[in-house]
């Protein structure tokens, strides 16, 4: 996991950084004070090794703490996980909000289509209804209307 | 530049769904 | 020539580069200041040494060197450590699609589609609409034809009314009733005629 790559290389980092800065390197440039103090300028070297790797480590820790870096590692190695059979370059933004917006629209617009096509189909169908209604009733009054020249004439 | 890089990537990352909502509200509204 | 690394940045929300930087100049500043309190207790030590011969220029001069040195080898080892921690720790390979992003490659609608979609939503509301006020019309002309037939009922009403009394007072047909009446009528007329010139 990436957590365990990022400790691994500040720890190899710190390592040979430590190792660069030797004792004897330390001693080499410090000649004249380990001359005077040989054994303080060992406990001098090794506080300042200490106290570094330290400091160094710490750092690390903040960064760590601040950015959620363990849990956003831990996140990034599972989408990169469900994503391993995939070999083609996945989408990346276009740079045109305008064209990377739509994709984001789609999903609501097919929602919604099938929404007014279902709404549509209904309503069709109770106006088919409703106009059957309309026609009978024309034909009832149409009928209704006869019967009364009817018996109209009749009198007359 | 990194501040800009940070508010771009913000930006895509947050304001799709933002605009999806007001997309929804402005076509509710269009229907009522 | 510079990867602005966005799409790292969208998902920690730093750009990896600054999330080095801020790390590199960290480290430095340690350095650096280990370096200075170094410097600080040997210089402290020296002090207390009656007659010591060696200088604080020297003692600067030692720092220097060394640190020289350090930060030479800071640099060669942190720039390998960026370059590991910009491949791979702090970036997304390219096959990888942020689940924000999903919908990208779920509905990858180009312009044209996405205007058609748009267009068919738009024709589906004005069916819809014109659906609503066709259904509107035809209530409408429902409820106008129920007052129609109700007074065309109530007409058809007042004629049965009328032969339902005229058959209760004995003309079911009131057609021959009357024709039958008129007969009758003549021929009482026809009577009463004939009685009259008898009487004269």
């Amino acid at each position: 996991g990436r957590a365990q790559v990022f400790t691994t290389v500040v720890d190899t980092f710190l390592e040979k950084l430590v190792a660069a800065g030797s004792y004897q390197r330390f001693v080499n440039c410090y000649r004249c004070f380990y001359k005077l103090q040989p054994q303080l300028t060992r406990s001098i070297y090794d506080q300042f090794i200490s106290q570094l790797q330290a400091s160094i480590k710490e750092e690390i820790q903040e960064v760590k703490n601040e950015g959620n870096l363990e849990g956003l590692f831990s996140s990034l190695d599972k989408i990169v996980e469900e994503a391993k059979d995939r070999e083609e370059p996945a989408w990346r933004p276009s740079g045109i909000p305008e064209e990377d917006v739509r994709s984001t629209m789609v999903p609501y617009f097919l929602k919604h289509r099938s929404y007014l096509r279902r709404v549509l189909r209904e309503k069709e169908e109770e106006n088919r209804k409703v106009a059957e209604s309309v026609l009978m009733g024309r034909d009832r009054i149409a009928e209704l209307q006869q019967l009364i020249q009817a018996r109209q004439q009749a009198w007359q | 530049f990194d501040e800009l890089i940070v508010e771009t990537a913000t930006r895509r990352k947050q304001w799709p769904k933002k605009i999806l909502v007001h997309a929804i509200q402005t076509m509710k509204a269009e229907q009522e | 020539s510079v990867d602005p690394m966005t799409y790292e940045t969208q998902f920690f929300g730093f750009t990896p580069q600054t999330c080095i930087l801020r790390v590199y100049i960290a480290f430095q500043d340690y350095l650096f200041e280990m370096m200075q309190v170094v410097e600080g207790v040997m210089l402290k030590k020296l002090d207390g040494i009656p007659g010591c011969k060696i200088s604080p220029f020297q003692i600067r001069k030692c720092t220097e060197k060394f640190l020289l040195f350090m930060k030479e080898h800071f640099d060669k080892l942190f720039a390998k450590m960026e370059e590991v921690l910009l491949q791979l720790v702090l970036n997304i390979p390219k096959n990888v699609l942020l689940p924000e992003d999903k919908v990208q490659e779920q509905y990858p609608y180009s312009k044209e589609e996405f205007q058609a979609l748009q267009d068919e939503l738009q024709q589906l509301q004005q069916q819809c609409r014109a659906e609503a006020a066709a259904e509107q019309a035809l209530r409408a002309e429902l409820e106008e034809q129920k007052a129609v037939k109700a007074e065309l009922e109530k007409i058809l009403q007042c004629f049965d009314g009328l032969e339902n009394i005229c058959r209760e007072h004995g003309a079911s047909n009131f057609k021959e009733s009357f024709a039958l009446l008129t007969q009758s009528s003549r021929k009482l007329q026809d009577v009463l005629k004939d009685v009259e010139e008898k009487s004269k």
